[in-house]
């Protein structure tokens, strides 16, 4: 269920362009160790998707410790402050728009050429 | 800068000489196909700038070492595309050569004509995902060109010295360039 709050923030954001998806991803701000919010699971999918996260089969709504350290190497890869939470600026680099190619798991997309 | 497992590169004997080719069926309509390769070569140029490697435009799609497409959703890789922004484009590793685009994207080549918010600079994402074509990976600098996120309306082209550090070290120095004057145009950037 949507609440006002939510709405507001959604309103706000829609005159940015950030992807639509991810864009979702604003409503986890400041979260951090322990939280638990609705939909978390999709965030842990995007870590998993640019190797940030080993895969595992039901991810849950919980900001668990696998999370944290997640957080903190995407904070360190991406150049932003280590804070292990869900900051603003870590939430700004997560929704922004980018490139497809893993950040960590280099493996994923390397290919050679038969 | 850092680079892919196994630090992969395109083995050649120097002069390395790449070639690379659009798809013929693959493309986007809206921009015509002169501005994009015009775009393409210059995103190709200011690689070649830094490192003894030339690149060169053919024909023959299936034969070129590079080849670039535009594709929308899943395109048959394991990784599809995700519609408007979220992911702009993805680039395979040495010696593989595909470089896709997602075709949903607002592309521009000059957003003095394209006003849509959504807008994304071809040519930045073009330099970008050749570096991974290279043999690069992301980095943590976010001045740098192989940095992973590009925002909407933005520019960026210019190689920064992580950049060609970092392919440098794959390839060697062009030995037409001079480290200086990156130096002297990162600082004048830098304080201009």
């Amino acid at each position: 269920r949507i609440t006002p709050d939510q709405v507001t923030v959604i309103t706000v954001d829609s005159t940015n362009t950030h992807n639509a998806t991810w864009h979702e991803f604003t409503r986890f701000l400041d979260a951090g160790k322990g939280s638990h919010v609705s939909g978390m699971s999709e965030l842990k999918k995007y870590f998993k998707r640019f190797g940030y996260l080993p895969f595992i089969a039901n991810f849950t709504d919980i900001f668990d410790t696998q999370l944290e350290s997640a957080v903190i190497l995407y904070q360190t890869k991406l150049g932003l402050p280590v804070t292990g939470k869900l900051d603003t600026d870590t939430i700004s680099t997560i929704i922004s728009p980018r490139c497809g190619v893993s950040d960590t798991d280099h493996h994923r997309i390397h290919a050679t050429k038969h | 800068f850092t680079y892919f497992y196994g630090k992969p590169r395109w083995a050649r004997t120097s002069p390395v000489t790449l070639t690379y080719a659009f798809s013929p069926y693959d493309m986007i309509n809206y921009i015509g196909l002169s501005d994009i390769k015009v775009v393409f070569k210059r995103a190709f140029s200011r690689w070649a700038s830094v490192i003894p490697v030339n690149f060169a435009e053919i024909e023959e799609y299936e034969s070129a070492d590079i080849r670039i497409g535009f594709y929308h959703r899943d395109h048959g890789d394991g990784e599809p595309f995700d519609g408007v922004l979220g992911v702009l484009a993805h680039a395979f590793s040495p010696e593989n050569g595909r470089f896709h685009l997602d075709a949903a994207e607002t592309w521009a080549v000059d957003f003095d004509k394209v006003k849509s918010k959504v807008a994304v600079d071809l040519e930045s994402v073009a330099t970008h995902e050749i570096g991974h074509v290279l043999g690069l990976a992301h980095t943590s600098v976010k001045e740098a060109v192989m940095y992973p996120s590009l925002s909407p309306r933005t520019k960026k082209v210019d190689l920064k010295i992580d950049d060609v550090e970092g392919v440098q070290a794959l390839y060697g120095s062009n030995p037409n360039f001079r480290f200086s004057s990156l130096i002297e145009s990162e600082n004048s950037s830098n304080h201009g």
